[in-house]
């Protein structure tokens, strides 16, 4: 057991690394296996935003921790691919030039996974080939049309 | 493995039937605060036999049935069926397409189906395996809780994720 | 103390019914004292947005959970106030029509105290009379500019 | 009670000095991602006598120090001043204009000043107590967690701010 996940926590190092360097528009970012007698203990995460030195994950910001959190949920998907993944406001925190990045990783790993994805980001609604709003009427009853992505005005 | 639509029927805010169809790439959902988007992912959650109460943000297992509201009634059932196309027999079962259907009662009795016919929960939570259910949803607000476990939790996260 | 606390409490309580009410473009919430031998014991928070049935704090949605939130600190403001209040991102979860009357109540209450209010909103934004942009440099260091509303670009 | 200018010297990202002049209204500020947004709020906490390391996202008092970036040395101090106007005492001073500066060095020391004086934390803290500074900062993310206290825990809470 401990051989298998010493081997696929390499592979899903390699993943963070490449998803984060791509969201984040450069950086570093590792999981280091913390060992312990002949197994691993635990699992470290490091993280290095362009143009920052090397941070504890404790003094990154509001929006540079949603984005790490993304990527390694992202790397996961890559290294161990999921039929189907529901994303809800994942990109609430990150700015404009963070939630293209966001979208370009997502159109990729869309190849492979179907995501449904609940947003309030014009960027993230574009990259979707479906689109419903939900609305609550004054009787406390939710209902779902479907959207043409250009009737959608901007929220 | 591709999902194919979901329909919900009663469920939390939902009391009129609703249905979804799924792209093949992404699907996007919108609205403002409180139209029911996040009831939506909490109902793929509940269909593949999430059984935490928090994790449905209610107390007790007819918490999820529709409370009623002005001028409507509240509802005895809610009922959610998420619809699967296989390819060959990934989920464990000879069908093309594979129907998942669960209800709830208000005396908290709950059923659960599989393309129409009653199962346990336990083959429910197979087909959920197979799919990796608790990989699948990835709540509001709860995208950075992996960064505050200690390096302990984080390793037995990632032996079950990966 | 607990007569006094009983009383601040009442005021407490007809300030965040009230504040609720135009957050929410109405709805109604209490907060009740929970009494225990001769004191008060607890504080229970029941919210009823606009439509809806009466709602446990736990079943609300992540922007009613955020403007619930806004509406007690609103109504601590209202009933204590404050000279100063610096604000970082309370209005992220909120929809368009939720900022709009979170920016009115704040308009209304930055006459007796001062806002600094951190925001993505445009709204919230151009309630502002003065407008600070905080960039970051490829060096690691951050530097200030004082924006005029006019130049601020939608981020 | 006016606050009327905030100076950063060395305090986290800010290596070099920035001020801030604050409108009777509001002031708002916008920026990128990780830019430095949140550290303002933070150095007038810090200034305002926090002593709390989870408050500061940091560990070591001296943490909040700039720890340095690409072709950029660390400091080795952090500096933060705030500015306040009263129109009578209620700060509990005789001055019109009540200037705070609070100083960390690389070993930790702390230095508080008022007006230009070196002065005590009990000195700061009762300054920060007439400006009610326990709740001047709604920090990101946290604005909800009101919600999740325990009723006794938000009869304290309620207590203390009101
Ligand atoms: N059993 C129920 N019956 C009726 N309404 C319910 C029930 N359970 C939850 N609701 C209502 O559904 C609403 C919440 O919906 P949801 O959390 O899906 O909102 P949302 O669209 O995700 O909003 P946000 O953008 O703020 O996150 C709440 O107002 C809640 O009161
Ligand atoms: N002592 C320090 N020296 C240098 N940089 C630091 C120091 N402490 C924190 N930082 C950096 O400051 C940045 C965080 O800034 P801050 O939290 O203010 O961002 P923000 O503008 O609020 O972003 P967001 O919109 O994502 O919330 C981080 O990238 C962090 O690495
Ligand atoms: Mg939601
Ligand atoms: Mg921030």
């Amino acid at each position: 057991i401990e051989r298998r996940f010493a081997r696929s926590l390499r592979t899903l190092d390699r993943a963070f690394a490449a998803t984060f360097s791509e969201l984040f528009g450069g950086g570093r970012a590792r999981l280091i296996a913390r060992d312990g007698t002949g197994s691993i203990e635990g699992v470290e995460l490091v993280v290095q935003p362009a143009g920052k030195r090397v941070r504890s994950v404790q003094q990154l910001s509001g929006g540079e921790r949603a984005l790490t959190a993304v990527a390694l949920r992202f790397a996961l998907l890559e290294s161990s691919p999921l039929p189907f993944c529901v994303l809800d406001e994942v990109d609430a925190a990150l700015d404009e030039a963070n939630v293209l990045r966001f979208r370009a990783v997502l159109e990729r790993l869309a190849e492979r996974t179907q995501f449904l994805v609940i947003t309030h980001n014009r960027a993230t609604i574009e990259a979707a080939g479906t689109l419903y709003g939900v609305t609550m009427g004054e009787d406390g009853v939710s209902r779902v049309v479907s959207l043409r992505l250009a009737e959608y005005a901007s929220e | 493995i591709r999902l194919t639509r979901l329909t919900v029927l009663g469920f939390k805010s939902f009391a009129d039937p609703v249905e979804l169809v799924f792209d093949h790439g992404i699907t996007a959902i919108v609205g403002p605060n409180g139209s029911g988007k996040s009831n939506l992912a909490d109902a793929i959650a509940w269909v593949l036999g999430e059984q935490s109460g928090a994790a449905m943000r209610s107390r007790r297992a007819e918490d999820v049935i529709f409370a009623g509201g002005p001028g409507r009634a509240a509802l005895g059932m809610a009922e959610v069926t998420l619809v699967l196309e296989q390819d060959g027999e990934e989920l464990g079962l000879p069908f093309h397409e594979v129907s998942l259907t669960r209800r709830v009662f208000r005396d908290g009795e709950n059923q659960y189906l599989i393309n129409g016919a009653r199962a346990r929960l336990r083959d429910v939570a197979q087909i959920a395996a197979a799919l990796r259910a608790e990989w699948v949803i990835v709540r509001q607000g709860a995208v950075d809780h992996v960064l505050d476990q200690r390096p302990s939790e984080r390793r037995d996260f990632l032996e079950h994720a990966a």
